[in-house]
């Protein structure tokens, strides 16, 4: 096995990933090494999974990989219908009498990565979701008047801050709120309420505030606006709430402009036990880093790149740009599986099997179709998968980001099909 | 929509340049 396995790792090519089966699998202790890497700048976070051994969290609580796709689905269907309303808001724009409902809530289920900021005078540590595919940064709040989930860190108590104030009703920031959340702010005593709710029926309401968020020991940033949540449930296991990185005002991309000039950065490591960053301001990027424009025509929210042609093994698969271009592309931090149109994911489906035939496959798991048995395996040797972007911008991803490991017998092709060629 | 998720980002410094309107993505960023 193991003069296959060295047989194996030299033949890497650019048509092929070799794997060691025992770098995807998820590990069970924080990897000390990977804990003590330096970070790649002083404004740089520490970014751990949630449901990694690098976040404390009580292991009755660890849900299964079932239940995880799951909960990116409804992510994904919440996505789905944002855009959707999105789309038939854009198509009545220029008409004064149409009139159509507030947006039904955010609906984004709880993205997997977190990092820790301090919040509050003096600060007080705290675990967040950071999430490109929403706006407003929140946290459960003392003295959580109607319930707060279980978190694994003290809960916020702004009475205990000397710099926290509530945000008045009727301000710009309070007004703000109705597009960073998609629901129109409430008023309780002049204190202006916010009220977020997610596709899965999570949701956090609170009063709306602004303290001090420490984001390292250099980059502090005075007056940040977040919610305080009074009223907080659903998925978003025990962490201490969530980071907006979107492109509304309210967003912390936006709320730091002035430090940062709108530019952050991370980078998601290969398995949930290791550690990455989450990076703000430009100083501190690549050269070598390939550009895609951003579409910025379609709201605030999302990030809307533009996808032209995928390759598995060096070949480019045959499908149609319209493929591509019907419904559009985004890219998200806080979904686990990459969605592709029916007729682009049964082409890379089909060609990652033809590539594959010498593996024995193994059980599906929840919208994963196309899974192997490798207990027999310590290495094994897969396509490459490429993905061309507007501006013919080429990008590889890593052999970590092609497989989604269960279990040794369960190993998935990690791309999934939208149900809707116009989703 | 076609979303590009975290799984496929893995490893790569995925760069969000908001005020130039464009995304990066360096490979071997960790």
């Amino acid at each position: 096995a193991a003069a296959a396995d060295r047989k194996l790792l030299a033949s890497e090519s650019h048509e092929f990933h070799t794997i060691k089966l025992s770098s995807i699998l998820p590990g069970s202790v924080c990897d000390s090494s990977s804990q003590g890497h330096k970070l790649p700048s002083p404004s740089s976070l520490k970014v751990v999974h949630k449901h990694g051994p690098c976040h404390k969290t009580k292991e009755s609580s660890l849900p299964s990989a079932s239940e995880l796709l799951a909960t990116d689905e409804s992510r994904v269907k919440s996505i789905n219908s944002r855009i959707s309303f999105s789309a038939a808001r854009n198509t009545f724009a220029s008409t004064d009498s149409v009139r159509l409902p507030a947006k039904s809530g955010s609906s984004l289920g709880a993205g997997n990565y977190l990092v820790q900021v301090g919040l509050g005078t003096p600060k007080k540590d705290l675990s967040l979701i950071f999430d490109t595919g929403s706006d407003l940064t929140w946290t459960q709040c003392e003295p959580c008047a109607r319930s707060c989930y279980d978190q694994a860190e003290p809960i916020f108590d702004p009475s205990k801050s000397s710099a926290y104030s509530n945000v008045s009703c009727g301000t710009p920031a309070c007004n703000q709120l109705k597009s960073a959340t998609g629901n129109s702010p409430g008023c309780n005593t002049n204190t202006c309420v916010y009220g977020i709710q997610y596709g899965d029926q999570s949701f956090s309401v609170g009063f709306f505030g602004k303290d001090t968020l420490t984001l390292t020991p250099t980059d502090v940033v005075p007056n940040f606006f977040f919610g305080c949540g009074q009223n907080n449930q659903g998925l978003f296991g025990q962490t201490a709430g969530l980071i907006g990185l979107a492109r509304d005002p309210l967003s912390i991309v936006q709320q730091t402009s002035k430090q940062y000039g709108q530019v952050f950065s991370y980078c998601l490591p290969s398995r949930s036990s290791e550690t990455g960053s989450l990076t703000f301001g430009q100083s501190y990027v690549s050269k070598a880093v390939k550009y895609t424009p951003f579409s910025s025509s379609q709201g605030t929210t999302f990030y809307f790149i533009d996808v032209l042609a995928m390759f598995v093994g060096g070949q480019k698969l045959q499908i149609s740009p319209t493929v591509f271009s019907t419904a559009g592309s985004i890219i998200d931090s806080g979904t686990v599986i990459t969605r592709l149109p029916p007729a682009a994911y049964t082409a890379l489906r089909d060609a990652f099997r033809k590539q594959m035939t010498s593996y024995p496959m193994g059980k599906p798991v929840s919208i994963l179709d196309t899974c192997y048995d490798f207990s027999k395996y310590n290495t094994v040797k897969i396509p490459t998968i490429s993905i061309i972007f507007g501006g013919n911008t080429k990008i590889d991803i890593d052999g970590s980001g092609i497989l989604y490991a269960v279990s040794s017998s369960q190993v998935c092709l990690a791309f999934a099909p939208n149900s809707d060629a116009s989703d | 929509v076609l979303i590009y998720g975290n799984v496929q980002q893995k490893t790569m410094q995925v760069v969000y340049d908001v005020a130039g309107n464009k995304l990066g993505f360096g490979a071997k960023g960790c």
